[in-house]
């Protein structure tokens, strides 16, 4: 923490090393450290500890500008949230957290396995939902994705489920084919439902560096993201991609993941997250 | 990429007879660019640049390149060099069975590696057997039963016991089956949680590993360094596995962890079947961060 410090080029530069060894990138802690430069210059702001203030509520600024809520309480029932995001970056485990926090509003939650690729998903989501007490619509391994989240659709009306939470395969995003994969299910889940997906949230493990933007844009032309949901919050990684990733893709952090509990999950708050960016 | 930006930089220099502390420090300027935009840690980038500076400076600027050429050639030398020069090969030591213990942070690809490595060796005409550690994640056990079978390679369990009595049962099991390497695949976890790094380091002691792997994910940022250090304090890794690298991430994270633990990089997973382990070669991986 920066206190009584002069505000020369040596308080600025460290500045922009806090921000890039906070996985802020380059070129946006050029960007944001710039701007309070000159917003401090013209203030006439000499106080360094002002200054830390200042990128702070720019920080949180840039980062709240969005509504964290999530769009379940739609007309046609159910509000379909899709889950999407690179391997083992923790999608599986942010849907057993998220429908232990429905269910504890006293929601009617419907899960789908939409992983059928990888070994034992299936049976880690089943684990999950039994644990939080909702229902799993499941194929065998090996079977369709898209046909499963077409019978869990089917199943959460006829259930009169509030929400549907589709769990799906983890991808990279430069896999072209999979990319295709992930967008056909969307284009399902759309035909059924027409508003749906309600919410389609990208999981982003907190520890990644600038590749997160890549997964970002990819994911937004593949199927729309709607929210991030930042995971592994409770390492020692800052997650600063999130500022480039809503400076550039104009996509709000929604939730945040802390621990591996099915309670470990917390709505978005900028400004601690701007206080721990920073400290 | 660098190269391009490099050449551009130097076009106007060309026909002069060294490299100038003022070439270098141009260079520099966009070398350390590219690096941290390829996740390289800041620190270590510091480091790295200060030694091509030293490198550099007053060099010959040889016949056949032109400055630009011959600093980025500094720059790729270095790096590979720093990365460990050539392919490391796994360690198994003399005693029967020998022992292979994988840990890092959740996700990373530790079970799907373990698998990758019991394959390999039974392409090499070893006898592996894989051990279910991980008795926490839901799932877990299964997952590795299943990759398992996928491969042929038998899968010692004991259900949610005591990781450490597993491990310590696992040795036992391999002797009496008559399978002459160990892998045990281990909880994720952060390094910052005391009561699972002591029980890693309960497990070491246990069964004595001739290798301990750290598993890191090829696109993790910044914080590589963190955990690699941090891993290597409380274990003492025998070397590291990267994953994932079929993505396309410049994959910085590698100099990272390579700088802060002096651990050689063996192995990298190049996707998600079970045939996509490959050796790490420093001079591709060198071409791959510089971009
Ligand atoms: N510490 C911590 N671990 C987490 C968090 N979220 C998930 N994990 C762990 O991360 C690992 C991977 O989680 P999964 O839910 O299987 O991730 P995934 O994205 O579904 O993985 P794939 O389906 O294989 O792509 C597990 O060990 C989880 O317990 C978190 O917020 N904090
Ligand atoms: N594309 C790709 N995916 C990989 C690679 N290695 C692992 N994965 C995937 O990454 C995800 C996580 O792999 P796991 O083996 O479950 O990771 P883990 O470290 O055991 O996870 P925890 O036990 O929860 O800590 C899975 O979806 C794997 O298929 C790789 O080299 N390339
Ligand atoms: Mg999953
Ligand atoms: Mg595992």
């Amino acid at each position: 923490v920066k206190t009584n410090k002069k505000l020369d080029d040596d308080f600025y530069e460290e500045l922009e090393e806090i921000l890039i060894q906070a996985d802020v990138g380059v070129e946006t802690s050029l960007e944001l450290v710039e701007n309070i430069r000159k917003s401090a210059r013209k203030n006439k702001i000499t106080d360094s500890e002002k200054v830390m203030d200042l990128i702070k509520e720019e920080t949180a600024r840039i980062l709240g500008v969005y509504d964290t809520s999530l769009r379940v309480e739609t007309d046609e029932k159910p509000a379909v949230i899709l889950v999407v995001g690179v391997n083992g970056a923790g999608k599986t485990t942010s849907i057993a957290k998220l429908a232990y926090r429905f269910k504890q509003e006293n929601k009617k939650v419907l899960l789908a396995a939409g992983d059928t690729f990888r070994a034992a998903a299936i049976d880690q989501l089943q684990i999950w939902a039994d644990r939080v007490g909702v229902e799993l619509i499941k194929h065998q391994e090996g079977a369709d994705p898209g046909a499963v989240v077409f019978d869990a659709i089917n199943a959460a009306k006829a259930r009169k489920a509030d929400i549907l939470i589709i769990d799906t395969a983890g991808r990279l995003q430069n896999k072209t084919n999979l990319m295709k994969e992930i967008s056909k299910v969307r284009n399902i889940i759309e035909r059924e439902i027409p508003s749906a997906p309600h919410e389609v949230l990208l999981v982003i493990d907190a520890t990644t560096g600038q590749n997160a933007v890549s997964q970002a844009k990819i994911f937004k032309e593949a199927t729309g993201v709607t929210g991030i949901i930042l995971t592994k919050l409770d390492g020692t990684a800052k997650g600063g991609i999130v500022l480039s990733i809503a400076k550039e893709l104009n996509i709000p952090v929604k939730l945040v993941g802390i621990g591996e509990g099915m309670e470990d999950l917390r709505t978005f708050d900028p400004v601690l997250f701007a206080e721990a960016l920073l400290e | 990429g660098l190269t391009d930006r490099l050449q551009d930089i130097f076009r106007k220099l060309r026909g002069k007879g060294k490299i100038t502390e003022e070439d270098v420090k141009v260079a520099m300027r966009e070398v350390r660019l590219a690096l941290l935009e390829a996740d390289v840690n800041f620190k270590v980038v510091k480091d790295f640049i200060n030694r091509v500076k030293d490198r550099a400076v007053g060099q010959e600027v040889l016949q056949s390149l032109t400055p630009g050429q011959q600093i980025i050639k500094i720059v790729y030398d270095e790096m590979t060099e720093l990365m460990g020069g050539k392919e490391s090969k796994l360690n198994l030591g003399s005693k029967t069975p020998s022992v292979i213990m994988a840990v890092g942070l959740q996700g990373a690809g530790k079970t799907t590696t373990v698998a990758k490595l019991a394959k390999t060796l039974v392409k090499q005409g070893r006898r592996p057997l894989l051990v279910a550690c991980d008795v926490y994640r839901p799932a877990a056990i299964k997952q590795l039963q299943v990759l398992g079978e996928q491969i042929g390679v038998p899968v010692f369990s004991m259900g949610q016991n005591n990781p450490v009595d597993i491990a310590r049962a696992s040795l036992h099991h391999a002797k009496s089956n008559n399978r002459d390497i160990v892998i045990l695949d281990t909880a994720g976890r952060l390094h910052i949680n005391e009561e699972l790094m002591e029980e890693l380091k309960n497990i070491k002691e246990a069964v004595n590993p001739d290798e301990i792997l750290l598993v890191v994910d090829a696109m993790t940022g910044q914080d590589a360094v963190n955990v690699a250090e941090a891993f290597n304090n409380d274990l003492g890794l025998t070397g590291v596995i990267l994953t994932k690298l079929d993505g396309d991430t410049r994959g910085g994270a590698a100099l990272s962890v390579k700088a802060v633990t002096g651990c050689p990089i063996k192995y990298v997973g190049m996707g998600e079947k079970l045939d996509a382990l490959e050796v790490f070669h420093p001079d591709r991986m060198a071409s791959r961060i510089l971009g």
